[in-house]
């Protein structure tokens, strides 16, 4: 039985990659 | 027969990535990526070119292709998702790229800084490109000016990874961040099928068959993508536990989930990796549009999307549709044959051999996945 509510939860929720080892080039800007 | 069966499966998948690119009449472009007006890419598809003709040796324009990829939003943003969303332009023109001698192209962040002190006051149209289902559309982001009394955050350490965009921002934070990083890597997505060790990692941590996608692992460590990563990771953290992030294609949302790795060092599931098993576009319900005119803070409420076309992207559904029905047409024959091939070699071999095969983690391959 799959929890809608529990991953419903999550809907307005972002990753932050900041962090992450990345292929991405060059620094993070805001 | 194993490797050959292996080796079946790739190039059914190749013949359908070359078959998606000819229907679309572009020999070169992933056609996950032609989605993106073609005027938004001209700056970074010429210049590989003319890397070309000065003698430079360039790679694949698929693994080139860049945006300023969304990598971490305000809680209180809500027009941008990172790790999907990617700015490819803003008032659909390329973002201002520089390339260097390598033919390799950069964004110019002094020109992207001017774009939005020039929007002080108003809105910005903002061209993203999406990881889900490869789709395009427009944000209006609003530019707020900076008041005159407000004075800048200066850091007291200096940061060389970390340099000014060399022009003062005259407007209030945006409240999102970016990295200039290649399209492609927002399809290293593993596609959990099913689970198949009862009570184990996967099971216990509420991994859900077809719905949930594995988008990343803690520090990143599956940004660089690859067929065996997901596996290789995992077994290098037997007895230890390890932080996913999980993306759900029913509910919209991306959560992050704890497994814990027995000492065999296997996550419990067999997983899909590849073209066809990139994040889908997601179908939100026909009462979404009547439930945003009633509610001021409404929540839309996407359909499970049918396994059928689950992974074809909605830009191109005409051309898989018949590779899709062979494959399906050998679910019910094939993949039993193969099944009894495999339990019958497991059969026969020692129980040190069995241990040994095990470690192995080889994918069935009519499904095209990996198991872990």
């Amino acid at each position: 039985e799959v929890d809608r509510v529990m991953l419903n939860k999550w809907r307005q929720w972002n990753v932050d990659m900041t962090t992450w080892r990345s292929i991405g080039s060059g620094p993070i800007m805001e | 027969m194993f490797r050959i069966a292996k080796n079946l499966v790739r190039t059914f998948e190749q013949s359908v990535q070359d078959t998606l690119a000819l229907s679309q009449d572009s020999s070169n472009l992933d056609a996950f990526f032609q989605s993106i007006p073609p005027n938004l890419l001209s700056a970074q598809l010429e210049s590989p070119v003319d890397a070309v003709s000065e003698g430079v040796k360039h790679t694949n324009v698929n693994e080139t292709l860049s945006g300023l990829r969304i990598v971490w939003v305000d809680e209180m943003q809500f027009q941008l998702q990172s790790f999907f969303d990617y700015i490819v332009g803003f008032n659909d023109d390329p973002v201002p790229v520089v390339s260097n001698q390598h033919g390799f192209s950069y964004p110019d962040y002094r020109r992207i800084t001017s774009i939005f002190n020039e929007h002080c006051g108003r809105t910005l149209k903002v061209n993203i490109w999406s990881a889900k289902g490869g789709t395009f559309r427009d944000e209006y982001i609003s530019i707020i000016s900076k008041e005159s009394d407000d004075l800048d955050d200066v850091s007291l350490n200096h940061d060389e990874r970390r340099p000014s965009s060399g022009e003062a921002h005259q407007f209030q934070a945006l409240g999102f961040k970016v990295q200039w990083t290649p399209l492609i890597a927002s399809t290293f997505t593993y596609h959990i099928l099913n689970v198949n060790i009862p009570d184990g990692p996967a099971q216990s941590a509420g991994l859900i068959p077809d719905e949930d996608y594995i988008i990343g692992c803690q520090d990143g460590l599956l940004a660089t993508g690859g067929e065996t990563l997901l596996q290789d990771i995992v077994r290098s953290r037997a007895n230890y536990d390890l932080v996913l992030y999980v993306y759900n294609k029913v509910s919209d949302c991306v959560r992050p989930i704890t497994v814990h790795i027995g000492p065999d060092g296997r996550l419990g599931c067999n997983v899909g990796y590849g073209f066809l098993h990139r994040i889908p576009t997601v179908k939100h319900c026909p009462q979404q549009a009547q439930q945003q005119g009633q509610d001021d803070n409404p929540v839309p409420v996407p359909v499970p999307v049918e396994s059928e076309t689950a992974f074809v992207p909605s830009a191109f559904t005409a051309p898989p549709v018949p590779t899709k029905k062979k494959s399906k047409n050998k679910k019910g024959t094939q993949p039993l044959a193969m099944d009894d091939y495999f339990n019958e070699g497991r059969d026969k071999s020692s129980t040190a051999a069995k241990s040994a095969e095990s470690d192995i983690l080889a994918p069935p391959p009519q499904k095209q996945s990996s198991s872990d």
